[in-house]
Parts: structure tokens; C-alpha cells; sequence
């Protein structure tokens, strides 16, 4: 629920400033929740350039942040120790966005109840009810599955529940720390007049007949059929797994039917970029020959070719038969364009054949790796159950291995190895800031309905063990001895990472295990460029009228700020608020002079030349005159001498 | 999962973020907002 009145609403572009004081963790953490807030909303954040109102993210003691833009410069907004997780980030933007706690709205006590004898002595203010004059919830129903919504054991004085659900089946759902809900999105969406996302570009499970736009390419021999069963498999589609009778469909090129060779082409509507990067994502099944493939195509507009450049993006070869798998392709296109499944036909016999489901494209980055976790339900369930990764490589080239640890009956843990690899001479050790993200993928077919669950950890050199040894060393010096199913013997650093991962509770619910499959998408990259000192504008003075963005929005809409000034509105009237740089700045009415430290310096030298020079000359002119005044007085006191004499002799 | 094989950054326990702001001993608003006065 939110807090009433414009005033305290931000631009749809966030300024911010990470400041030196975070950890590189969070510091990752953060952009990464930014990445959310792209792809999910129609907010932005961008560094900030000298606006008037900034949200300054520090490392201060604990996690809080203020609710609402309060107009004071720099609004701090503090991802303390142990604050460096994704939703607990998000939940803070939240409330600088202007949400309160969800059981803090007017109407709470009809969905739960706040047990006050088990609440810690003088913490009952925590669970306080704002009336409806000063907060709004959008006229969304009561979310217990809101990311800002406290868990049951809130302040609790013993170890049972300060909140129990009327509805007892969300006891254990309320304090998700995942993602944003369906609901959160909705009174995000709605408060700020959200209509479209930067990131999001479409998203595809095919249960319309209209098949989301795609079209059949003309210039092939064969065609994608729009089905919901097939005989030699897929029995159900991907989207729905079979749980809704009557509809869950998916496109399928019938292998059986075609001789080799035989290709059939299926294109997306024509899509535009924005962002220049994207990453497409689908499930296949294979029920035909292992030797039929799919190859994935981008057909890109220009001026000079307005029938599209078809280019070849990615062959996906050795398709597993019988079962869905998920597959990434990172593409990177910048014109309009459209994406394009071609089905090929390869040698060998087939009974049935390719299958295409749950389609997203957002411009967002592609995981680096998938660990596709088979038959999930039983190592669930299964004492003793630890599962490791295969081998993976980061794009440095440092070899890693994940460890799933479901041995506890409440909660699963995740842990990041650093293991023994083919670069380890080349590597520098130890190993400096790698950030992990292991995200546990919730496998609904709209990505921006996906409440996946992510944690990051990333490598500090300068950690040590116990024995003074240091964690990210060279795992063939610092690590045990470990061996792959095959056999191959390597060496295994400690792991790094969460007993608390997420509770079997939550891992069962949404669509974390779908068709029995789980999967946890791996990312690592360096972020040591993220050390570096926050670029910090010289500051600008705060604006401290509350103005209603109505207002501002019309006294600046007749006002253009040029070179990335913003139009602020102050006592009534538009002006310009320029960036500056530590040695520019731009300055005039509409922000159209650019200044430099070194400007400054030219003028003073010009400045203090000329002043010389004029000085010089009035001395000369004076010192001439004075010279010539006193030469013109001494010859004519020599010529009345003269004329004495002349008289006396 | 023995110490000597993994580091746990959670010490065994789930905590949110009003647990880790009360065992910091913050008393804030709602347990995490930090109230300002606008246009101070």
C-alpha cells in the first residue's frame, strides 16, 4: 500500500549513487535488482548527473530506507551487513518508491491477526494499521504473497507466530524474500502509470490461436502445427503440464512426415530494440530423430535491406527425446528484427518430432550456464540427498561447481565451489572479485510473472580461513581431493554460500519443480571494475519546495534542458538543473554553456596578462609624459637665462 | 554440512530484515523506515 500524494513520487528514472562504503557484493546485488525493476516495471535508475533528488545507497547499519521521495538531495537508503540479497533490495526501493509494509494497510485485520502478547515489549508500534487517508492500496486485494509483507515470526518475543493468516494455507507464504508478486507489480505498475518496461519484449505459451503474431515462413516446405497433444509425445504442453483440461499448446514440426533435409521456419512478429543486447529463452521436446535439430535465426531490418538479413544465431543439436529442456540463446541486435525457429529434418528414423514452448525475449543478460536437475521429487525426498553440479567455467576462465545441499527436512542450501581447472596457471589467486548468482528458476511461462529465488556471493582475496590460509586460493593448493562420476580425480576449494537458500516449504510451491525438473541458472562474472570510487557530481543545491510532479510536469513542458539538464520546478518557475562532472559543468538557462576547471585557468592567465599589459602602458605613457613635462620646463628656464645675459652683456 | 567443507554466510538460519535490524539494536519505523521529514 502506498502513501498518499504525488509529492512523494519519483521520476520514472531514478538517480542513485552507490557509494564507496558497500560491499562489491551488494554492489552487484543491486544492479542486478535494478535488472528487475527493468524488466518487470517502467522504472529506471540511472547514476546520477546532478539532479535535484538522488537515492544514495550506502552500507550503513542494518537495511532500511525512507518511504516515498522526500525532496531532501541525497535520500540515503542503507544495504547494511548481510542486507546484500536481491529481494531485501528490492523491498527497499519499494518503500523509497512509497509503499508501506503490506500488513500495515486499513483493512489488515480482515486477512490476519497480529497476536500482541507474543510481540517482543515495545515493538507493538511495528504492526500499527494506517487509515486510508494516508495510505491507498491501489484498489489491489490483500497480498499475503507481497515481498513486503513480514513474515509470521515478526518481532516475535518467544517461537510462535506474532501473525497468523485467516486463511491458514498462507501461514508460510507470507515473508516471501523471492521476488516481486503479481500484486506488488500491479500497485508498482498502477501508481506509477506503468504501460511498458525497457527490458520486456515478449513472452509466448501459445494457448491463443493467434499464436502470438508468429508467422510461417513462405520460403520452406513444411509448417509448425498449433497442437495440445502429441500421439509419440509431447502428451501435454509446457506451459500447463496437462493441469488444465481443454487447453496448453505449443507449436510442433511433425519430423515423421518429411523427408531429411526438410526444413519448416516459424517467425516471431517484428520486434524493436532497445537495448542492443537481448536473451531469448524456450523449451523443446524431441520426439522424432536425435539427429533433428533447430536452428534459431534473426531476420534484422535496415534501410538498405527491407526484406530482413536472416543471419544464423544458434544450431541446437542433440535435443534430449522425451522430456522439455530449457535453452538459452543470447542475441545482439539493434535494428528491428524478428526471431526465427527453423526445424530441420536430420537422418534417421522418427515416430514424431519437434516441439516449441513457453517463448521469452526480454533485453536482459542470458545466464552463463543451466544445471538442469532431473527426477527432483525423489532427491527431495531421499535422506542424505547432496547434489554437485557438473564442472562450469566462468568467462575468466576460473572452473566452478555448485553444491545442493537438501539434507535439512526445512531448508535447502546452495553453496559455490571454486574447483581445480584446465586455466589454473593463468589465473591470478587468489581469485578476485567473481560474483556468483545462483538463482533457482521458477518455470512459469511469463518471465515477468516468475518469482525466481536468487543469491550472489563473490570471491574477496584477501579472506582467510581459520588456519590463515586464504578461502579463494588455488583449489589444487587450499582444497580436498574430489572426484567426478567419471572418474576424473580434481581438486574442490571450500564452498561458499547459504544453508537458508529457500525452505522446502517455498520450494514446492509456485513452479520452482515443473515436469519434475529444476533448474538453477549460474552466472559468474568479474566485477572488480564495481571498486572503483563512486563518480560523485559536484553537488547541486537541494530543492526544497514540495512540488507536485503535475505541477512540475506542466511548468517544464514548455521548458527544453539541453546536455542532460533537468527541468525542475522551483518557486513556480521551470528551471534547469545542469549536470557537472568533478572538472565541468554546464551552466546558462537551458543548460547550453559547457565550463571547465581548465576554462577557468586560460581566463585567469588572459586575464592576468592583459591587466599587465595595460598596466605597462599606462606607466610608459606616464613615465614619457612626465619626461616630456620637465624636458619642456628645463629648455625654457634655459632660454629666459639667456636672455638675462644677453641684456647684461 | 561440516565447517572445514563450506562457509555458511547465513549461519544456519534464515533471517530477515527486521531480525537483522533488531539484532542490531535499530528501533526503526515498521522495523526498516527510516522517517524524514520532506523537504527538510
Amino acid at each position: 500500500n502506498s502513501i498518499i500524494g504525488d509529492e512523494y513520487r519519483w521520476p520514472h528514472i531514478i538517480p542513485y549513487v552507490l557509494e564507496d562504503s558497500l560491499d562489491l557484493n551488494a554492489k552487484g546485488v543491486i544492479l542486478n535488482a535494478f535488472e528487475r525493476y527493468r524488466l518487470k516495471t517502467c522504472i529506471d535508475f540511472k547514476p546520477w548527473s546532478g539532479e535535484a533528488n538522488y537515492v544514495s545507497v550506502f552500507k550503513g547499519s542494518g537495511c532500511w530506507s525512507s518511504v516515498g521521495n522526500m525532496h531532501v538531495g541525497k535520500q540515503e537508503l542503507s544495504i547494511g551487513e548481510n542486507c546484500d540479497r536481491i529481494a531485501t533490495v528490492q523491498h527497499e526501493f519499494l518503500h523509497a518508491l512509497g509503499f508501506w509494509h503490506e500488513q500495515s494497510r486499513s483493512d489488515r485485520d480482515d486477512y490476519v491477526t497480529i497476536v500482541w502478547d507474543r510481540i517482543l515489549s515495545g515493538r507493538e508500534h511495528n504492526f500499527n494499521i494506517y487509515n486510508d487517508s494516508v495510505s491507498d492500496s491501489l484498489n489491489v486485494p490483500y497480498d499475503y504473497s507481497s515481498v513486503m509483507h513480514y513474515s509470521k515470526t515478526a518481532f516475535q518475543n518467544g517461537t510462535e507466530p506474532t501473525i497468523v493468516t485467516r486463511i491458514s494455507d498462507f501461514e508460510d507464504v507470507i515473508g516471501q524474500r523471492m521476488d516481486f508478486s503479481d500484486y506488488d507489480l500491479m500497485k508498482l505498475n498502477r501508481l506509477y502509470n506503468c504501460s511498458s518496461s525497457l527490458s520486456f519484449m515478449d513472452a509466448c505459451d501459445f494457448e491463443l490461436e493467434n499464436i502470438c503474431g508468429m508467422i510461417q515462413s513462405s520460403g520452406d516446405t513444411a509448417d509448425w502445427q498449433w497442437l495440445s497433444q502429441v500421439l509419440a509425445g509431447p502428451e501435454n504442453d509446457h506451459s500447463n503440464m496437462g493441469q488444465c483440461k481443454e487447453s496448453g499448446f505449443f507449436m510442433y514440426f511433425n519430423t515423421s512426415s518429411v523427408k531429411e533435409g526438410v526444413t519448416a521456419m516459424l517467425e516471431s512478429r517484428i520486434l524493436y530494440p532497445k537495448r542492443g543486447f537481448q536473451c531469448l529463452e524456450f523449451y523443446l521436446y524431441n520426439s522424432g530423430s536425435e539427429n533433428d535439430q533447430v536452428n534459431i535465426y534473426t531476420r534484422v531490418y535496415t534501410a538498405s535491406n527491407p526484406e530482413g538479413v536472416l543471419t544464423l544465431q544458434r544450431e541446437i543439436k542433440e535435443i534430449p527425446i522425451g522430456s522439455w529442456q530449457l535453452y538459452y540463446v543470447t542475441l545482439q541486435v539493434t535494428e528491428k528484427f524478428r526471431v526465427a525457429f527453423e526445424g530441420v529434418r536430420g537422418p534417421g528414423s522418427s515416430l514424431g518430432g519437434l516441439s516449441i514452448d513457453d517463448i521469452n525475449l526480454s533485453e536482459t543478460r542470458c545466464p552463463h550456464h543451466i544445471w538442469r536437475i532431473q527426477n527432483f521429487t525423489q532427491l527431495l525426498g531421499s535422506q542424505n540427498a547432496e547434489i554437485r553440479s557438473p564442472p562450469y567455467y566462468s568467462p575468466k576462465g576460473y572452473a566452478y561447481q555448485i553444491y545442493l545441499n537438501l539434507n535439512s527436512s526445512t531448508n535447502v542450501g546452495i553453496y559455490f565451489h571454486l574447483i581445480s581447472g584446465a586455466n589454473d596457471d593463468q589465473l591470478q589467486w587468489p581469485c578476485p572479485w567473481q560474483q556468483a548468482t545462483m538463482t533457482l528458476l521458477d518455470q512459469n511461462p511469463d518471465i515477468r510473472q516468475r518469482m525466481s529465488n536468487q543469491r550472489s556471493i563473490t570471491t574477496d582475496p584477501t579472506m582467510t580461513n581459520d588456519d590463515g590460509s586464504y578461502f579463494w586460493d588455488r583449489p589444487s593448493k587450499v582444497g580436498s581431493v574430489a572426484i567426478f562420476p567419471n572418474g576424473t580425480q580434481f581438486s574442490r576449494g571450500r564452498g561458499y554460500g547459504t544453508s537458508a537458500f529457500i525452505t522446502h516449504k517455498r520450494l514446492i510451491s509456485r513452479e520452482f519443480i515443473k515436469g519434475d525438473d529444476v533448474y538453477i541458472l549460474l552466472t559468474v562474472e568479474d566485477i572488480s571494475h564495481l571498486n572503483s570510487t563512486a563518480i560523485i557530481p559536484d553537488p547541486v543545491p537541494t530543492s526544497t519546495a514540495i512540488v507536485p510532479t503535475s505541477a512540475a510536469h506542466n511548468a517544464c513542458s514548455e521548458v527544453e534542458c539541453q546536455n542532460g539538464g533537468v527541468c525542475t520546478v522551483h518557486e513556480d518557475r521551470a528551471e534547469c538543473k545542469c549536470p557537472a562532472g568533478e572538472d565541468w559543468w554546464y551552466m546558462g538557462k537551458r543548460c547550453e554553456k559547457r565550463g571547465s576547471t581548465q576554462d577557468t585557468i586560460v581566463i585567469a592567465v588572459a586575464s592576468t596578462v592583459t591587466v599587465f599589459a595595460v598596466m605597462l602602458v599606462i606607466t610608459l605613457v606616464s613615465v614619457y609624459c612626465t619626461r616630456r613635462k620637465y624636458r619642456k620646463r628645463a629648455s625654457s628656464k634655459r632660454a629666459a637665462l639667456s636672455l638675462e645675459n644677453q641684456h647684461a652683456f | 554440512v561440516p565447517e572445514m567443507f563450506v562457509k555458511d554466510i547465513d549461519e544456519g538460519t534464515e533471517r530477515d530484515i527486521f531480525d537483522i535490524n533488531e539484532a542490531l539494536g535499530l528501533d526503526l519505523f515498521e522495523g526498516d523506515i527510516r522517517l524524514l521529514m520532506q523537504g527538510k
